[in-house]
């Protein structure tokens, strides 16, 4: 489903070029749910981003559905970032002008899904994160952990096969960020693929395996024992 | 140093009123290194709040270094805020139009420290948390973790006596978090005192004591062993 060959991203600072990520290669297979470890400024938000058709890379090809992004047309590319590719951002992202339940449904309002099933869909991944009780509410007036289930529940609305999670639990308390970790491990058992970046082991231990970096790079990488 | 006694919060939302805190009573002594922990939504971003004069209870008091926070001035308010008290927000709360060591040296420029030492400080506490390398970008160019880090040195510069962390290490890795919290703990010993929301149990051990906050309420206290 996800290919990354050899890619590398460079930022351009003032300071001068931040080589950020790679050369790095991936595949992520249809139903695979992945986590990627690794220290603070190692790359993972920078991989993610590549994954997600969000930022273009360096060097080297990223191949999203069959398709080379390179070549893809913008149509093309927000067409993906709309119907194939669920986001969690690490700082969210959320819109403050519309409520929890707005701001979950909005991808399939995007995607001309019929308002009523829309709003459906929304309430339904808003129980799913113990969020129903707060559909009303503007993202200013709820917890921290509470934004974060919403842009978790937006991210599963809809039938996205490609799930690009960024540091979805670090503001959870251990049994909330739990919880969100079966959902989307039950997300990947029924078809959906899955890329998490977590600092938490026990998280990471909810994927079928563990990609560490470093620097940029593939510092280790382990599969997960079958149950 | 920081007293609450009986303190109350209700927001009002459209919805109606939201019971967030209370009747809660805290007692922290100088040097102390309290940690709060408890499920999303608990109401420990609010009681950090109370704690830190950002916010007035409905009902109870709040004494911080010896003032009643219900009589002082705007002026005293601002000056508590500015002197005594070091804040780690749960959003960082950065200002994206200054570098790393600006905004890190920004609470001493407000308290009008000459240039030069500003500077200073907020190179060392820079150092401290292993961004010296990054004191010019800004924050949109840094990863979580590091916008997170930098957010931890702003709280560190200066002498405030009050450090106030919601949540400070939920974007860092196990290693650069044990190092914020070995910061944390060490400036208690130096004499600060420190009170810390997080979600992490490990984090929470560093802690003299832990309180467990659940539906607005202390649930719990653990007395940490003296080594
Ligand atoms: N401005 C607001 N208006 C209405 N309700 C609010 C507002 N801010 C917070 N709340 C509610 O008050 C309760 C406590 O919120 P608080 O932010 O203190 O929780 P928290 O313990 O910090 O949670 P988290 O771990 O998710 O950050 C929550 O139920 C939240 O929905
Ligand atoms: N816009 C940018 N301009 C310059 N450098 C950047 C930019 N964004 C990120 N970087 C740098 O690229 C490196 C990787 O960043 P990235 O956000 O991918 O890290 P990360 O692994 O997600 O970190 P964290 O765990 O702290 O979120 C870091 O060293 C960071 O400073
Ligand atoms: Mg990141
Ligand atoms: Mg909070």
């Amino acid at each position: 489903l996800l290919q990354l060959v050899n890619v590398t991203r460079v930022y351009h600072s003032d300071a001068g070029p931040v080589p950020a990520l790679g050369p790095l290669s991936l595949d992520l297979h249809p139903g695979e749910f992945v986590a990627i470890m690794g220290p603070s400024g190692s790359g993972k938000s920078t991989l993610l981003a590549l994954a997600g058709a969000l930022d273009q890379p360096t060097a080297g090809q990223v191949i999203l559905a069959g398709q080379n992004l390179a070549g893809a047309t913008p149509t093309a590319l927000a067409e993906l970032r709309r119907r194939v590719i669920g986001y969690i951002f690490q700082d969210l992202n959320l819109l403050p002008g519309l409520t929890a339940a707005e701001n979950v449904a909005l991808p399939l309002e995007l995607d001309e899904t019929p308002a009523a099933s829309a709003r459906q869909a929304a309430t339904q991944a808003l129980t799913e994160v113990g969020l129903a009780h707060l559909a009303q509410r503007f993202p200013d007036d709820l917890s921290g952990g509470e934004q974060q289930r919403v842009a978790i529940a937006r991210a599963f609305v809809g039938h996205r096969r490609l799930l690009l999670a960024d540091e979805p639990t670090g503001a959870l308390d251990s049994v909330t960020g739990e919880n969100v970790m079966r959902l989307l491990h039950s997300q990947t058992r029924a078809g959906r693929t899955a890329l998490l970046v977590t600092h938490n082991a026990a998280h990471a231990a909810w994927a079928d395996r563990v990609i560490y970096l470093r620097d940029g790079l593939v510092a280790d990488e382990v599969v997960a024992p079958q149950p």
